[in-house]
């Protein structure tokens, strides 16, 4: 997260991290195409370097991800990671009802252990950044199409954005009464620690709550 | 060792990657790399010249999106060849070595293209230091783009001018291209598309009726499907026979005959909601004999609406219209671990003992709350 800063410990009580082989953290991401059983999930976690107490790893059961994924413009950009085991210490993050967005200008946090500009930190970092409006944020990157699947968030001038580590990171913005919902899943944007301006892009999570859904409970619940 | 795990001398069989054992693990493979598959040379050998152990990393890599973008700029005419021989360097079937690009190659991309970079504030990647190549003409041999080498890569369309732009730019509605050809011949059949009828939307082929709208009228997943009368079309528009459908069961290969069925929590009076189980399209209520805690724990979970907060069993109301369809717990339930609640129920030819059926009310899940973790409460803006 650049221009962000260190999250207490438990702020973000949903945030995990995907580890793969000796690199340790490679982010909350989802080159996640490969097999499951590359992956570890860490959750209940703040510092990498210290993990603490509540520190609790899964392995992977399966990854789903969604059938129209598409790479080469970034589109449909989410998959969900079935763990092998429940955890006690991931507070869930509400999905957001269908149809239910986040209105422009409003502020929301991104989260994550990626790139900071200069180091990548050991500490979870945070950041608050404002919601952007589709067509504002096509003006943004004339290389790309901003579809109906992606969320923008940000600053023009990237003061405060998400970075390489952070992808598949949430973005979340709080409701009445205090709940926190989760909006956005980082996913891409222009080359984050160079002076090229723009806003982070986003999975536009509300497009898929009914496909999260479903496979939540075909996974959980069918037998196979 | 690259792999995991090690061919024995790099022939048949493997044996565990063992540091001792170092075989010289080196071999060719076919070029998967999008980017690259317009090359004079389809095999390539790993590590290749920026520190990428596999094509995979060199899929994700920054550099992967980097040059092709680089190469709008049209700043070096074989930049897109030099950037392919760093990603997927050649490799000499013969020998199994790498062929590295020439070191005038490499010069010349970075003198035309680096002051480009620093425009944005990028640096020239830095694995990429000319000097460890070799002079063309010297006794090692290496590469330097042969006459007709395309200047675009197989992301990239190419303008009338010559220039490349990147392939998501064609007919985008915006003039890429300095001679505008990018914009040019954007009807749907004319790029052997499919035109949404009503709108100016072009989808491929690919997509029509594949189970996701796309037109804008989804009309690209109307009249899809031909089912019979005593079948239901699934989602990717196969038919399956209606008693089949919401039992618990996938028989869709995309499961879609299970989605939208969960068993409906349908508010009915004051006192909670009466558990109701759409199946083969009928609606069904549940007879509360041998209904069990787990059961209602089941229920709730299956809905995603957390636990059970209060379970009742209510008498059927007399009088209402219609006959009334019940389900029973089927005596083995419990030993259908994993599946849905519709597939632990079962019709039976007599109606409801008791005549009460099972409501529910569940306490949604706690979602999206923070703990006022180090003892002191969320920070409020002022």
């Amino acid at each position: 997260i650049l221009g962000g800063r260190v999250s207490r410990r438990g702020a973000w009580p949903w945030q995990c991290s995907l580890q793969s082989g000796q690199s340790g953290h490679v982010c909350g991401c989802r080159t996640l195409r490969e097999s499951a059983d590359l992956w570890t999930v860490v959750l209940g976690l703040n510092n990498l370097d210290h993990p603490g107490v509540h520190r609790q790893s899964r392995t992977v059961r399966s990854i789903i991800v969604h059938p129209r994924y598409n790479r080469a413009v970034v589109d449909y950009d989410i998959s969900v990671v079935q763990l092998d085991s429940e955890t006690d210490f991931v507070g869930p993050v509400c999905l957001p009802e269908p149809g239910q967005l986040p209105s422009p200008d409003s502020y929301c946090y991104i989260t994550g252990w990626g790139h900071m500009g200069n180091r990548m930190p050991f500490k979870l970092q945070e950041g608050e950044v404002r919601i952007i409006s589709m067509s504002q944020c096509q003006s943004y990157f004339d290389m790309k199409t901003i579809t109906p699947r992606m969320l923008c968030a940000g600053y023009e001038a990237g003061t405060v954005d998400s970075c390489m580590g952070d992808s598949g990171g949430p973005l979340v913005c709080e409701e009445v009464g205090g709940r926190w919902t989760l909006f956005g899943l980082t996913s891409w944007g222009s080359v984050c620690f160079s002076k090229v301006l723009g806003p982070g892009v986003y999975s536009n999570v509300t497009h898929f709550t009914a496909w999260i859904r479903q496979q939540i409970y075909i996974h959980t619940y069918l037998s196979d | 060792c690259i792999s995991t795990s090690c061919p024995s001398a790099c022939g048949g069989g493997s044996a565990a990657c063992d540091p001792r054992n170092y075989n010289n693990c080196t071999h060719c493979e076919p070029i998967s790399l999008e980017l690259c598959m317009n090359l004079p040379y389809n095999q390539t050998s790993y590590p290749n010249y920026l520190g990428h152990l596999s094509q995979r990393e060199s899929t994700v890599s920054w550099e992967s999106s980097l040059f092709p973008a680089l190469v709008q700029t049209g700043c070096y005419q074989y930049l897109m060849f030099y950037a392919c021989t760093l990603l997927v360097p050649k490799c000499d079937p013969l020998t199994l070595q790498r062929v590295p690009p020439c070191r005038s190659l490499c010069r010349n991309a970075k003198a035309k293209c680096e002051s480009v970079l620093g425009i944005v504030g990028l640096q020239w990647p830095d694995d990429s230091d000319c000097s460890q190549f070799p002079e063309e003409g010297g006794n090692a041999t290496c590469l330097l783009p042969e006459a007709g080498v395309d200047e675009c890569s197989p992301s990239h369309f190419k303008c009338g001018s010559g220039r490349c732009v990147l392939a998501t730019k064609r007919c985008d509605g915006h003039p890429d291209c300095d001679d505008h050809s990018d914009e040019d011949n954007c009807g749907c059949s004319e790029r052997a598309l499919w035109e949404c009828p009503g709108s100016k939307v072009c989808i491929k082929a690919a997509m029509i009726c594949d189970g996701f709208p796309d037109c804008p009228l989804l009309v690209d997943e109307a009249n899809c499907s031909a089912c019979g009368d005593n079948e239901l079309p699934c989602n990717n528009h196969r038919c399956v026979h209606r008693t089949l459908w919401c039992d618990g069961k996938k028989h869709c290969s995309d499961s879609s005959d299970e989605w939208d069925c969960g068993t409906t929590l349908s508010l009915s009076d004051r006192s909670g909601s009466v558990l109701t189980v759409f199946r083969t399209a009928a609606e069904y209520q549940v007879c509360a004999d041998e209904w069990t805690h787990a059961l209602s724990l089941l229920t709730c979970g299956q809905l995603g609406l957390g636990v059970p907060s209060s379970v009742s069993m209510l008498p059927d109301q007399p009088g209402i219209p219609g006959r009334r369809r019940w389900l029973h717990v089927h005596p083995e339930w419990h030993l259908r671990n994993g599946s849905a609640l519709q597939a632990r129920l079962e019709k039976r030819s007599h109606a409801c003992h008791s005549r009460r059926r099972v409501s529910l009310i569940c306490a949604r899940e706690e979602c999206g709350l923070r703990p006022a973790v180090g003892g002191y409460p969320h920070r409020k803006k002022r």
